[in-house]
């Protein structure tokens, strides 16, 4: 039914949409590093991202797919590794508490360690618990396509074997949670795209988007 | 040289991976 469905402690309308109250903000604001006014400000985009191709109250992934890459079809693997990550009750969609508490993570005054273990888990594609070659080698190829270049396979190899060997401290041949932590501690640098200044930022980057709504 | 770039530092500065395009209007 609708409670199973709806997260907190939020109110169905008429038209089975969740209503959050104050108090729902409240709570989300508490569990993570924003303001009640921050989560207010994030409902604003959540209301915009979750009605974009069907008017209900979560995220599809054809809905983030079209928020990132301005179209809803084809198939990309972050995409899925970051739709998966951000839907921690695993029913298909992301409902508004779950986009809260992962887009917390990348809040610039979010704990280091957050981010560390957020990256492991959308890098380690297959959740085996390990970043292993062949998902090192997914990931590039990605990338490749993204830039629109093309490296023979020796040349792909060698740059999955290199990045194995920079991390892999214990020498099994695959990346552990324990060796990410320890090489990305060493090379910070990593985890930029963990960071979105924007979300520090985020109760006037938005109402200028509903000022620019409201004039068109 | 591609071969000492370390797949990561790709993938920190793919725009693919990036999530600031939610904030873009």
């Amino acid at each position: 039914g609708c409670f199973s469905y709806c997260p907190c402690i939020s109110i169905i309308d008429q038209n089975h949409k969740c209503t959050y109250t104050a108090k729902d903000f409240a709570i989300l604001a508490d569990e993570t590093r924003f303001t009640v006014e921050e989560v207010e400000a994030l409902h604003v985009l959540f209301k915009r991202l979750s009605s974009s191709l069907i008017d209900d109250d979560s995220i599809h992934k054809e809905e983030l797919q079209l928020a990132l890459f301005q179209t809803p079809y084809g198939k990309n693997l972050f995409l899925d590794r970051v739709f998966d990550v951000f839907d921690q009750k695993r029913n298909g969609v992301i409902e508004f508490d779950e986009f809260v508490h992962a887009l917390s993570v990348f809040h610039p005054y979010a704990p280091m360690d957050e981010k560390i273990d957020f990256a492991f888990k959308l890098y380690d594609l297959r959740q085996t618990g390990f970043i292993e070659p062949e998902e090192v080698k997914l990931m590039v190829v990605a990338i490749l396509i993204e830039f629109d270049m093309n490296l023979p396979d020796d040349l792909l190899e060698a740059i999955v074997h290199k990045t194995i060997a920079d991390a892999d401290k214990d020498n099994d041949g695959k990346i552990s949670r324990e060796d990410w932590k320890a090489f990305v501690s060493r090379n910070p640098s990593l985890l930029i795209n963990m960071t979105l200044p924007y979300l520090k930022d985020i109760t006037s980057v938005l109402s200028s988007f509903v000022f620019k709504t409201e004039a068109k | 040289k591609p071969v000492s770039m370390n797949a990561f530092e790709l993938i920190s500065r793919s725009q693919s991976f990036n999530l600031e395009n939610l904030f873009e209007k």
